[in-house]
């Protein structure tokens, strides 16, 4: 079954505005 | 990183989306509604559902080819002739230039240059900033998933270009001559550069297991064959066959043809 390229660095964190 | 403001022209997201970049100015969205960031756009979050639906799909290389040709549509690279692509670069100072790093501001250039003319002819289709956006996050998906905000020059055009719409052997013998020497002849090295940076396209699409792997080296002795190095008919040649690790390549441009 294909498998999903993983990304292994995550955007910034979510910061209100 | 700087939220607000970023790019001159209009968004390519509405509220609750916002579009943010990093301090090496590589594009996030947050949702401010579920206060979470992605590095994916939320059409580019959407499209990659539809993708996996189409891992029902049981045949590889047409399962592959199906999702290429979502991406293309999406992206709207579809509408972008081989040529519009290799002028924007050439203009852009990119011809024989493949160890060259591109930051974030030249691939946004390059793009905005591709489908301003790309909009031109087809301007009911070509949403600019969105198509810029969108193409932007899929070549860094494939050519940057750590988000260096960096990728080489051979891998931008490579991704491009594969895409791009034009004759199947129109794009083979493109990507030849992104590698040939004065002599138009290509090396080893050279070759398993090429191929890498092609492979990559399956391998984001979670298939590179069904075109023999990321290994590349046995295309590679595959296509040299006894040769040390490669002309241009020799690599015809070996692609007119149909080698495994590419086959989905000639399989979008079949599907592409049988649409109408």
């Amino acid at each position: 079954r294909p498998k999903p390229a993983p990304t292994y660095r995550k955007p910034p964190p979510y910061v209100p505005p | 990183s700087t939220q607000g403001a970023v790019s001159p022209g209009p968004p390519s997201v509405q509220p609750p989306w916002e579009r943010a970049s990093t301090p090496n100015k590589v594009p996030y969205y947050i949702n401010h509604s579920t206060e979470t960031t992605h590095w994916d756009h939320p059409q580019m979050l959407d499209l990659a559902a539809h993708l996996l639906q189409l891992n029902e799909v049981r045949f590889s290389a047409y399962r592959t080819a199906l999702k290429l040709r979502s991406l293309q549509n999406k992206l709207c690279l579809d509408c972008v002739p081989l040529m519009t692509a290799s002028e924007a670069f050439d203009l852009h100072g990119l011809r024989g230039q493949n160890d060259r790093i591109l930051d974030i501001a030249d691939m946004v250039l390059i793009l905005r240059a591709i489908f301003e003319s790309a909009a031109a002819e087809h301007p009911n289709v070509v949403d600019i900033p969105l198509c810029v956006d969108l193409a932007l996050n899929w070549m860094l998906n494939v050519y940057d998933s750590q988000r260096t905000g960096q990728i080489r020059v051979l891998s931008f055009k490579v991704g491009l270009v594969i895409l791009s719409k034009g004759h199947l052997e129109e794009k083979y013998r493109y990507l030849f001559r992104l590698i040939a020497d004065p002599q138009q002849k290509a090396d080893q090295r050279k070759l398993g550069l090429l191929l890498h940076d092609v492979l990559q396209v399956p391998r984001q699409l979670g298939e590179v297991a069904a075109f023999g792997g990321s290994n590349i080296e046995p295309s590679v002795r595959s296509c040299l064959g006894d040769r040390e190095d490669l002309e241009v008919t020799h690599f015809l040649a070996w692609l007119n066959q149909e080698p495994q690790s590419l086959v989905w390549l000639p399989v979008l441009h079949r599907l592409a043809a049988a649409e109408s």
